[in-house]
């Protein structure tokens, strides 16, 4: 019978594979792990996020997502290595237990369903989702270009075509309206971390606006720390700064969103490699990806159980 | 489905803000097809774009022809996501 414990983590999956693997997950830890559906995308598939509680209710929460580029192939797999992660070190490593005491955590590995699935059927370098735009005979929307923070100001584009397609009008895709409800609705949310690839980076607000976000200096400070603490395990070198210092100008952006939403831990990956395979990294780069990730992650996790607010 | 057999990667390195926009212009002819990795942003950052076999001589002409330096950082795209599918079949195997 398949089982979390034989699943393959160091190879890529498809759509249905993932989605096995976080039934599973749910199947076989219910105590630890649910599974929610905050709602559907543009073709109709699941939204499924993995939901990490020890108990409580409304808890304090920590939130991660990973796949909303579909071609970013390495961030998906490492969401599932992440997932094992979690249920791995609870009652094993006293920090991520003493996180799991506390708050809850929230996983989404597949962001962007119908885009995946594409990338799996017809097109391995599609990026965006698979709306249709009226009007145009392309299609998608940049769901990192479609969140209510800048929408529409420089650093995306108003051409269907292009592939930093803002869409026609903020939260238009369903797959970041789901993402956009299930925060406010849940209202406790204090980290936030959306994980993409390529460039190596770990990126804080903003990136619409060269205006500095208010908590610009502890965001700083951790995400100094994060990618020490990252670089630690395999030397991989990690930039960190704001988004449009860093790289630059992008509106509607997903973590200047949940910034203004008052979540101050708001952070976004880029992930291996600099440039030499890009988004078709091997699989054999996987595991020492997400490995080293998790290192960061946790630097953010821990200082967002030790700093209240 | 779609294939990438020729198609290229090339890491382009932009000497100044004004090749930066050269490269830029590029994006805007569409009939090329090209898909931009890493946006041109500044001098400092490199511009990763795929290039289908189509578009490849007539990109590397206009680069080489005003002088913008770069490498090609993936020589055969459809190599790579061949491998990729063998690996994903050894392992659902």
């Amino acid at each position: 019978a398949r089982s979390i414990a034989t699943f393959n983590y160091a190879s890529y999956h498809n759509l249905d594979e993932i989605y096995d693997f976080i039934d599973l997950l749910a199947a076989e830890k219910p105590e630890l792990v649910s599974k929610i559906q905050i709602g559907e995308s543009y073709e109709g598939r699941p939204i499924k996020v993995l939901k990490f509680s020890t108990g409580g209710t409304n808890r304090p929460a920590i939130w991660i997502d990973t796949g909303i580029h579909s071609r970013e192939w390495v961030t998906q797999a490492s969401g599932a290595y992440f997932a094992k992660k979690i249920i791995d070190s609870y009652g094993q490593d006293p920090s991520l237990t003493s996180i799991l005491d506390n708050f809850d955590i929230f996983l989404e590995i597949v962001t962007n369903p119908d885009g995946f699935a594409f990338t799996h059927s017809k097109n391995r370098m599609w990026r965006k989702t698979r709306s249709k735009n009226s009007g145009s005979l392309c299609i998608g929307v940049d769901p990192n270009r479609n969140w209510d923070a800048g929408f529409g100001v420089a650093g995306s584009s108003g051409n269907p075509c292009s592939e930093t397609y803002r869409g026609p009008y903020a939260n238009s895709e369903p797959e970041v309206k789901a993402i956009v409800d299930f925060v406010k609705s849940h209202g406790n949310i204090k980290a936030f971390v959306s994980i993409h690839s390529y460039s190596q980076l770990l990126l804080y607000p903003f990136g619409y606006t060269s205006k500095k976000a208010a908590d610009q200096a502890e965001l700083d400070a951790v995400a100094k720390s994060a990618v020490e603490a990252l670089a630690s395990l395999h030397g991989t070198k990690y930039k960190y700064g704001s988004i449009i210092t860093t790289i630059y100008q992008a509106s509607g952006g997903t973590i200047d969103w949940t910034y203004e939403q008052g979540i101050k831990y708001s952070f976004t990956f880029e992930l291996r490699d600099t440039g030499r395979y890009g988004f078709l990294l091997p699989a054999s780069q996987i595991i020492p990806t997400a490995e080293e990730t998790w290192l960061g992650l946790m630097v953010i996790m821990e200082h967002t159980r030790d700093h209240p607010y | 489905t779609e294939t990438f057999v020729g198609h290229q990667v090339l890491r382009i390195f932009a000497a100044d803000e004004f090749q930066v926009e050269q490269v830029k212009g590029l994006e805007d002819l569409e009939h090329l097809q090209l898909d931009f990795w890493r946006e041109p942003i500044h001098p400092e950052a490199s511009i990763d774009v795929r290039v289908p076999f189509h578009s490849l001589q007539a990109v590397k002409v206009f680069l080489e022809s005003n002088s913008i330096r770069y490498g090609i950082m993936i020589e055969d795209v459809q190599s790579l996501v061949d491998e990729e599918k063998l690996s994903m079949s050894h392992n659902s195997r």
